[in-house]
């Protein structure tokens, strides 16, 4: 279980408090709206009115031992100085929205880790839908089933794919490979390919029939 | 080349409008904001400044016309209006942003096809890569990747998969198969699987391999 801070409760910030916290995540708070704050609270760990800006808030709010924060403020003049304080704060993980690509940058460059833009990326992902309506995201199509990046385990190490029959024996597909040293996925790898100790898979399949490769 | 229309330019109507015009769509697009128009007129078929819920402006500017309207204003008072004019204009396909689940509820009664949080979506995407970090969203792992959904071709019906051989010949791979009058997809189907006429085929591959099945 990890924990995650969350400063700003726009709606953005609300609904990733709200997601998490449904998720069985430790999740905390901070927003200088008491209505914003009201709201979350008896969703979260921990909510409180204050303003982000301040260093001493943030640190007294034990923004300095969570594992993740997220700067949820449009508005760039204070989501660069929260972002600034966190990174002095020294949060391992840091994931900032912005508003435009410019404010991505400035963020980036003041030690965000992870910067996001909720308007365009789903503005992007919708015009996908609509120039290419039978190509598919494949979260909301199949919702239980994802791809998940995993080391071979050691007993599949010198096997070819047709050998350790995945598909029948685990429920899993290899989608793809990413070789040690390379950063090209091979995609749809042939039966005859021998698994590497370095190699990176790319699995396919039910969240449940992932989990003894992603645990 | 299909016609969107594309009421409200605010950052996620903007990003919508940019992205679908970059992706060579004709785009048309209503704000009553100046600043927002002018911004967005370079990069559009069409931009002008009008109120959009006066159903004669809407008439006027050719909305009874398009293929695909989105609706991207937030304030619901708005769009519920604007929403209840383009279906009164038999606009063909009608897609509404909405701020929180009532409002995508209201819409939707309203005529609204497809409604759109788009701040909800993108909280909810990020709190699952947070929360199942080697879990993967499989479009932008994979940037060219995608998932067809299609009707077999002629030729691979009364066919098993392995005797259709997709991987090698075709560089696709069937993930999911849905049968015709069940709303169930068959995830990784066996190699022993025949294909019937009325399968729904979930094919995942690069887009360039796709094209032969989408087109
Ligand atoms: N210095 C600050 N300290 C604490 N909270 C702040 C601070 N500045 C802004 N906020 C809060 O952050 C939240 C989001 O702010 P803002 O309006 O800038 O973002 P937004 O991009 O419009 O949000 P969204 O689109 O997610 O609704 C608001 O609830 C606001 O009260
Ligand atoms: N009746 C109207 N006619 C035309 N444009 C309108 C009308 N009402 C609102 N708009 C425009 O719609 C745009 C978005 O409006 P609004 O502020 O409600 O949405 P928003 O949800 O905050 O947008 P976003 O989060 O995408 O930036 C604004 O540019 C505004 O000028």
């Amino acid at each position: 279980k990890k924990r995650f801070g969350i400063i700003g409760l726009g709606r953005f910030g609300s609904y990733l408090a709200r997601t998490l916290a449904e998720q069985g995540q430790e999740v905390i708070c901070i927003d200088r709206s008491e209505k914003a704050v009201e709201e979350i609270s008896p969703l979260v760990a921990q909510a409180v009115v204050a303003d982000a800006t301040k260093k001493e808030t943030l640190e007294h709010l034990g923004f300095h031992r969570i594992d993740t924060a997220i700067v949820a403020i449009g508005a760039l003049a204070q989501s660069v100085l929260v972002t600034l304080f966190l990174k002095e704060l020294e949060t391992p993980y840091i994931i900032a929205k912005a508003l435009n690509e410019e404010g991505a940058k400035i963020l980036s460059l003041i030690g965000a880790d992870r910067v996001i833009i909720p308007e365009k990326d789903s503005a992007v992902r919708l015009a996908r839908s609509l120039v290419m309506p039978n190509l598919l995201d494949f979260l909301p199509l199949l919702p239980d089933f994802y791809i998940a990046e995993v080391y071979p385990p050691a007993d599949f190490v010198g096997k070819t794919l047709k050998e350790l029959d995945l598909r029948k024996r685990y429920r899993v597909y290899v989608i793809g490979i990413k070789r040690a040293f390379s950063d090209k996925i091979q995609l749809l790898p042939p039966a005859d390919y021998v698994i590497e100790k370095d190699d990176l898979l790319y699995l396919v399949g039910h969240k449940k029939d992932l989990a003894p490769f992603t645990s």
